[in-house]
């Protein structure tokens, strides 16, 4: 199928099995061909996916088919990291507005394995190299929707660290690295850290740190190796 | 340049290795 066909089917807004085989497909085709059909897919395509994810965060856990629902938020978010994977892509993605908070929208710890691709591609969001601060743009966004919550800002990240699923801790571990990385100061990383660890990092820490596991392994320590050099600093 | 592929899978392979959070 070309990049317009799936343009127009999703137009034709597509429910449940319909739309989730539609995009299991098109993460295929972003994934495979050249750039050239990336951009024919383009912003349309973007802002098309984009609502297709608002609209279904919003519907809420009684809805009948709210199981296939959450599958395609899953793989919507798929297909956004297939269609970033380009300078084109990511460029169209950070000039959304709504790209960045529907990304931290899916932070969502009762769908661990939607909640692990999300942290990872906000992850990578923060440490690219662009002239605003993308990091303080993510933050900015946990803290809005916490905010709208009424919950801790980091709270749904522990919330991660706590579900048994090894790659979750690991990819909270990751966004709270990449977070404080990319701070430029030394007050707010010290800040950063000293907020999650308020928050019951510390005692996770402990048992995270019992678990063997390699992509574990280099969360942590990359976490401790920044904060001593910070307190060496200090 | 925007031809340019493989930006996450870049950002995602030196957030895995821990190189990103080297101090330049």
């Amino acid at each position: 199928r070309s990049a317009v066909m799936y343009i127009q089917e999703l137009k034709t807004e597509p429910r449940d099995t319909q739309l989730l085989s539609c995009l299991e497909s098109l993460r295929i085709s972003l994934n495979n061909n050249p750039v050239s059909w990336v951009q024919t897919f383009g912003e349309e395509g973007l802002i098309l996916l984009l609502n297709f994810l608002k609209k279904l965060q919003d519907e809420k856990e009684e809805y009948p088919n709210a199981g296939v629902g959450v599958k395609c938020q899953h793989e919507i978010i798929r297909c956004l990291k297939a269609f970033m994977n380009n300078k084109y892509g990511l460029k169209a993605m950070l000039a959304s507005a709504d790209g960045i908070p529907l990304l931290v929208r899916a932070i969502n710890y009762s769908v661990p394995h939607m909640m692990v691709d999300a942290v990872k591609l906000l992850s990578a969001i923060c440490i690219l190299e662009h002239p605003e601060n993308l990091h303080e743009r993510v933050l900015e966004s946990i803290t809005a929707l916490a905010e709208e919550r009424d919950i801790e800002r980091f709270q749904p990240l522990l919330s991660g660290m706590r579900k048994s699923n090894i790659a979750l801790k690991g990819g909270c571990m990751q966004l709270i690295n990449a977070l404080i990385s990319r701070g430029e100061e030394l007050d707010f990383r010290i800040h950063i850290r000293s907020e999650l660890m308020r928050l019951g990092l510390r005692e996770l820490l402990a048992e995270v740190r019992n678990i063997e596991n390699e992509e574990l392994r280099v969360q942590l320590q990359g976490f401790d190796e920044q904060a001593e050099e910070d307190s060496e600093d200090l | 340049d925007g031809d340019e592929t493989g930006i996450m899978d870049g950002l995602l392979e030196a957030l895995q290795s821990g190189a990103a959070f080297k101090r330049k």
